[in-house]
């Protein structure tokens, strides 16, 4: 069985998958000669709700600003549309040769294409979410840099102001996410990695403020080891967030496994 | 067989349906 990465996805594939995977069991024990039912209303049911998913999921590429859903959403789709077509198909022929072989194996692979299709759309917005995060994350990257033009405590104060904002965004993202995650371990890496640079902030602070002191200070004294401790600080939390940047990346999902 | 088919049948049209809700309710 596939392993889904995120719970929502999970809550909404597993079951269908599960199913999918009894029925293929049952499908190649039915050589019985058992009859198929009439399967022509459920299967218009399915048809018309992918006809609704399709012109939402258009729309939505169509106006999105994300060129990666932009491309991937339309062939997911089409995998979707492709796969109703072929319940369509084989709910018709069984109609009127209710022991076809063919005719079943067109159904099941019509739910596995279902299945695969819309895994893939549900991936592809998934991603799209992770990199809305990781611009946040590169966006307080950047600013860790501007660390390094603070030369007077008013500027400090304008600068944790400006600070404050994205990483608190930041934070507060990396962590629902880690709760949408399914693996332990990548949750474990996101929720250590947002803790440390928790922990710096006050550190760096205090590490600006430091510099600060001394370049004003009559003698500046200590102010290379003053702006190495900021610099150091800065690029302890600037990893620190590239770490979050790739974990967020990793996926446990193997679309190959449909196959 | 029967109420498999229809059981699962009817899985794919909600999850489909949770899906387009998914879509229209996310953040652009």
């Amino acid at each position: 069985m596939p392993v889904f990465h995120t719970k929502l996805i999970e809550s909404i594939l597993d079951p269908v998958a599960q199913q999918i995977s009894q029925l293929v069991i049952l499908h190649e024990q039915a050589e019985d000669g058992a009859a198929m039912p009439d399967l022509t209303q459920p299967v218009s049911a399915v048809a018309k709700a992918v006809g609704n998913l399709v012109q939402v999921g258009r729309q939505t590429s169509a106006t999105s600003t994300d060129k990666v859903l932009q491309e991937e959403m339309p062939v997911a789709l089409d995998r979707v549309e492709n796969a109703s077509i072929s319940l369509i198909q084989a709910a018709k022929t069984l109609r009127q040769e209710p022991l076809s072989r063919s005719a079943r194996d067109i159904l099941i692979n019509g739910a596995r294409g279902i299945l695969g299709g819309t895994s893939a759309l549900l991936l592809s917005l998934d991603q799209a979410e992770v990199r809305k995060i990781i611009r946040i994350c590169k966006g307080v990257q950047e600013y860790l840099a501007v660390a390094e033009v603070v030369e007077g405590m008013e500027d400090l104060i304008v600068y944790v102001k400006n600070l404050t904002p994205g990483m608190t965004q930041m934070v507060k993202m990396v962590d629902g996410r880690q709760a949408e995650l399914t693996h332990q371990v990548h949750r474990n890496m996101l929720i250590a990695s947002k803790d440390k640079i928790k922990n710096l902030l006050p550190v760096l602070i205090s590490s600006i403020k430091i510099f600060v002191t001394t370049i004003q200070s009559p003698g500046k004294r200590g102010l290379d080891e003053a702006a190495s401790n900021r610099l150091y600080v800065v690029s302890q939390m600037y990893l620190e967030i590239e770490e979050i940047i790739r974990v967020l990346q990793l996926t446990t999902y193997d679309e190959d496994d449909w196959n | 067989i029967r109420v498999g088919w229809e059981q699962l049948l009817t899985a794919i049209q909600r999850n489909i349906s949770e899906i387009s809700n998914q879509i229209l309710t996310r953040d652009s």
